[in-house]
């Protein structure tokens, strides 16, 4: 473990909180894509079956238990019960675009054919391309929440600190996992854009609103 | 390199 790894799991944590709370709070999911809360809930699904196998630490299982329940408990509270205010009509990317790909993609390459180990590896690609939903909602609407930018926010600077984790690994532990490396950068340039708006208006007090 | 099945990120 080291600063990057733990501070990137914090800000993962504090995300999945931040809109349990908000959804929970508001008792509305207005402005929240439930196909991205569904990739979320598939990606720790298929990259944590092996939580009752393979124990590595009490936090390491801990974390696990709480981003898989925490990802239903959202997709529940989504789809079930304040579905009254979900945005449907906004709530429009094809997700299949995005299943299909990343599933064939994780038979061609991972690190060995093995059902968990393509399970894992669909689950990193997955990861890496399920916030497009989100930000293709708030491109339509136009704008999002304060509380919601706060989340997305949160949710980018997770997987851009493991970049800093795994180039720390690399130096001093001599670690490298190509897959996890090049899927985490694709996952980070897709909130680039994000990136910018979110420090240049909303850390200025207004509303992250996009050109439409 | 990682070894197949020793994911011991989150």
């Amino acid at each position: 473990m080291n600063i990057f790894r733990f501070l990137g799991d914090i800000s993962h944590l504090s995300a999945i909180i931040i809109l349990l709370l908000k959804i929970w709070k508001s008792r509305s999911c207005a402005g929240i894509s439930g196909k991205s809360q569904l990739l979320f809930a598939i990606v720790f699904t298929t990259r944590y079956l092996d939580l009752f196998t393979n124990f590595i630490s009490f936090y390491n299982t801990s974390m696990k238990v709480v981003y898989v329940a925490s990802s239903y408990a959202t997709v529940w509270m989504i789809y079930s019960k304040f579905k009254a205010t979900y945005d449907g009509n906004h709530d429009t990317f094809r997700v299949e675009f995005l299943i299909v790909p990343t599933a064939i993609l994780s038979f061609l390459v991972n690190h060995d054919f093995t059902p968990l180990e393509i399970l894992w590896t669909f689950s990193i690609y997955l990861e890496s391309v399920a916030i497009l939903p989100q930000l293709f909602m708030v491109s339509k609407t136009g704008e999002a929440e304060t509380i919601t930018s706060h989340y997305l926010f949160a949710l980018g600077i997770y997987r851009t600190l493991y970049l800093f984790n795994w180039i720390w690994r690399y130096q001093f532990e001599e670690f490298f996992d190509l897959i996890a490396i090049v899927a985490g950068l694709v996952q980070t340039v897709l909130y680039c854009d994000f990136f910018y708006l979110y420090i240049t208006k909303v850390l200025k007090g207004k509303k992250l609103s996009l050109p439409a | 390199e990682a070894l197949p099945g020793d994911h011991d990120e989150l």
